[in-house]
């Protein structure tokens, strides 16, 4: 494993978006996943659509039947896969662009479709494991209880205490072995992260949390996808 | 110099303890101010603009207090300084579940080594 790593210095990371009062991180953090995806496997970064997947994806997961993917009262990211395997893929951002709000009907364009899912799977509760599959199969869609975040400004988050219980979606884009943190006088390694909250939150829209030993639940729920080969 | 914070060394930090000062509370309001039009805040009515004020003196607090537990991290005033945390985890957040489906597919285990 390189000690550190970034796909944004690949070209397999788009813009940070923002997906504005509306709970819909959870579309956010698939199309960074599939988009990532989609670059590794054709070589092309395409933004891909989230209202597509908030207007259209109410797929459930069959063990919770009230835990349908809903549009801006939220949703998983990999229910966010299955319906993306099952519709066909998604389409372009520019094609199906982003309201911010889920009273629209379906749009889907099936002639439209710019990216698809060959497969997804959940990385297990190991960092050498997650940093493994985040260089060999790129961006990983990652949930995260994001208390802290609410007052982040910037730096290494490493908060003492802090809830893994999950309510936030994010992308995790890389990895750095030694961020320095004044305070604790010593280097702090950390997870790379992309935000859906626009570019002026965080560090341009990123979010740096340390590894090592799950905290805020960054660990617990780590998904990485595979685009299949073709161009759209 | 120092006493009138003309001193770029001397950072104005609002203390949660002492809610009663006057500068304390100029503080809060200067801090308001720049919040709002950093952000292009507006409120509806002068009630809905002081409930705002409200929630953002105790975001100025915890933003403190996470400051105390994170301090590898900086914390302080972001865009969602006037919601509530309860607003903030159902307006911005958006995941909809605790744990993954079990019939999810495991991802195979990669070689770290070498």
């Amino acid at each position: 494993l390189p000690e550190d790593f970034d796909w944004r210095d690949k070209g397999a990371v788009g813009p940070v978006k923002n997906q504005g009062s509306c709970g819909s991180c959870w579309s956010f953090s698939a199309t960074g996943a599939l988009e990532g995806a989609h670059f590794l496997a054709t070589g092309e970064l395409v933004s891909l659509s989230e209202q597509q997947l908030v207007d259209c994806d109410h797929e459930c997961d069959p063990e919770e039947p009230d835990s349908c993917d809903s549009g801006c009262n939220g949703g998983l990211m990999n229910s966010a896969f299955e319906y993306t395997f099952k519709a066909g893929g998604l389409m372009r951002e520019e094609d199906y662009p982003y309201t911010g709000t889920d009273r629209g009907t379906c749009k889907f364009d099936k002639n439209k479709v710019a990216a698809r899912v060959a497969n997804f799977s959940v990385v297990s509760l190991d960092e050498d494991q997650i940093a493994a599959n985040l260089v060999k199969n790129g961006p990983l869609a990652v949930a995260i209880n994001a208390v802290f975040m609410q007052t982040y400004i910037g730096g290494v988050s490493c908060p003492y205490i802090c809830s893994r219980r999950l309510d936030h979606g994010v992308l995790l884009v890389g990895y750095g072995s030694a961020g320095y943190s004044p305070i604790r006088m010593k280097d702090k390694p950390y997870w790379i992260i992309k935000n859906s909250w626009g570019e002026k939150w965080g560090e341009n829209g990123f979010y740096k949390i340390c590894r090592g030993r799950n905290v805020c639940g960054v660990d617990s729920m780590v998904s990485t996808v595979a685009a299949v080969q073709t161009t759209s | 110099d120092a006493l009138n914070g003309d001193d770029p060394l001397i950072r104005e930090v609002v203390d949660g303890q002492d809610a009663s000062s006057s500068n304390l509370l100029s503080a809060e309001q200067h801090h308001f101010s720049l919040f709002k039009s950093k952000f292009k805040k507006s409120y509806g009515s002068q009630e809905e603009h002081d409930y705002r004020f409200s929630v953002f003196k105790a975001n100025l607090r915890r933003a403190a207090r996470h400051q105390a537990l994170d301090p590898t991290a900086s914390h302080g005033v972001t865009q969602f300084s006037d919601l509530t945390p309860a607003e903030f985890r159902k307006q911005v957040l958006g995941l909809r579940r605790l744990r993954l489906p079990k019939d999810a597919n495991e991802a195979p285990i990669l070689p770290t080594s070498d």
